[in-house]
């Protein structure tokens, strides 16, 4: 089974994971830059 | 002159034998060249075609790396083996898998039959809330279990987005927002349009969930609040309609999608992007980016919710239930497409957000906690009808959010055996 986001972000947006690493629920898969924030 | 008689009769005898042993050898010879021949230009032909497949699949692949993919990959393009593959009862099969391992298992069998799954699949026994094995009675109990509070600390920040399950990450990127097209693996994508569906679907079937969660309007107010998510049906989300007139490319070299691009995407994803508070209130540079996460069979099968965000619409599209392994998403073009799968999609604060869970062989059986009524490959499906969309919208959660709120970390649902 797989799960599949699709989510609309800020251009800052960063994925803090690669493709093939493994993860667990609950652990951050990307953040949004900080410089965006108001 | 009788000895001779006979003596002739029995050579013309002998010559007539040889004959017909010369003329069944030289017919057996001839079937053989007939083998041989038709052999050969199997084989001569096989290669051509081999050889010429090969070919337009380089220039498929040179052509995405130009940006002008002209082709689509069709599914039985690959080889006779997949195509062997998608004939199978794949549906039918995991339905009689998930009805076989929902059978009470005598309590002896138990320890033993989990602890050789475990090994086999990786399971890590020591995080499971219950630990007593015995008390799954059957497969089906013990893929599902829960695991301790605790063993999943979600990251925080608002701006963080967590995973929503266990798994492994198979693709992140950008989706990119002119052609809406998402990579499977390099080279390979499918469309988001058909993975997601447009309110514009043909075959459409739609219907209202009959959550009433409008007692809780004062925790929805806050959720909005703290999430600047807009209310539905406030006046700030009455937007002026666009109307997109192309204009050609006016510019010059483009490196980033430009807003409007994802507008425009997004709307035809949703009716209701812009009058249901769908897009976001403060305007930003955005982009719409995607992950996939792979579930293996030893991992936690339930999903969580990544964000603060509001499930507004659920579509549902019976489909098929291939392998989604890794092996099977580089080599099965528009897997996810084919593969029976819930779309849900909502908002965030900075605008759209959806989640799909796509089942796969012996494991589409997918739970949504918050849609009780709502199952997947099961007889009691009344969503039966291929290559048809089952939209159900969440309006009635909240008259506040206009749909179903969730919260980070909490959990959605999850996938079952079966």
């Amino acid at each position: 089974s797989t799960v599949v986001l699709c989510f609309e972000a800020p251009t800052e947006f960063k994925f803090d994971v690669r493709v093939g690493d493994k993860v667990k629920m609950g652990q951050k898969l990307g953040i949004i830059g900080k410089n965006d924030l108001k | 002159s009788t000895r001779l008689f006979v003596q002739q009769r029995r050579s013309s005898g002998e010559i007539v034998d040889r004959a017909k042993a010369a003329a069944a050898n030289s017919g057996r010879k001839q079937v053989s060249m007939k083998w041989v021949v038709l052999t050969s230009f199997t084989i001569v032909l096989g290669t051509i075609l081999l050889v010429s497949r090969n070919d337009s699949t380089e220039e498929d692949a040179t052509e995405g790396k130009k940006g002008r993919r002209t082709r689509k990959i069709k599914i039985f393009n690959n080889n006779w083996l997949f195509f062997c593959y998608s004939t199978l009862p794949l549906n039918a099969m995991s339905r009689l898998w998930g009805q076989v391992n929902s059978l009470t298992l005598p309590i002896w069998v138990r320890p033993w039959g989990y602890r050789l799954y475990s090994f086999l699949f990786g399971v890590n026994l020591d995080e499971m809330e219950d630990p007593d094995l015995t008390h799954y009675a059957n497969l089906s109990e013990f893929f599902y279990r829960n695991i301790k509070p605790g063993t999943r600390p979600v990251a925080q920040g608002e701006d963080v987005i967590a995973s929503p399950s266990d798994g492994k990450i198979l693709q992140v990127g950008i989706i990119n927002s002119e052609t809406g097209e998402i990579e499977q693996v390099k080279g390979m994508t499918y469309s988001i349009k058909e993975f997601l569906g447009t309110h514009s679907h043909p075959l459409m079937s739609k219907s209202a969930s009959s959550l009433d969660l409008t007692s809780d309007e004062e925790k929805h107010r806050e959720f909005a609040r703290v999430n600047r998510i807009q209310l539905a049906g406030s006046e700030d989300t009455e937007q002026p309609l666009l109307n997109f007139k192309n204009e050609g490319d006016q510019s010059v070299r483009e490196f980033k999608p430009s807003v409007s691009k994802n507008i425009h995407l997004l709307s035809q994803l949703s009716l209701n992007y812009f009058s249901n508070g769908f897009s976001c209130s403060e305007p930003h540079d955005t982009e719409l980016f995607f992950a996939v996460i792979y579930l293996a069979p030893g991992d936690y099968h339930h999903f969580h919710s990544p964000v603060d965000w509001v499930c507004k619409v659920r579509r549902h599209f019976p489909g098929d239930l291939f392998s989604v392994a890794p092996y099977f998403q580089r080599n099965f073009p528009n897997l996810f497409v084919l593969n029976e799968r819930v779309a849900l999609l909502g908002s965030w604060k900075y605008g759209f957000f959806s989640m799909t869970p796509v089942g796969a062989t012996n494991v589409g059986s997918i739970k949504l906690n918050f849609d009780q009524e709502f199952v997947t490959n099961s007889k009691s499906d009344k969503h039966l009808e291929p290559h048809t969309c089952y939209q159900a919208v969440y309006e009635n959660a909240s008259k506040i959010l206009g749909g179903m709120p969730l919260v980070k970390g909490e959990e959605m649902g999850g996938f079952e055996l079966g």
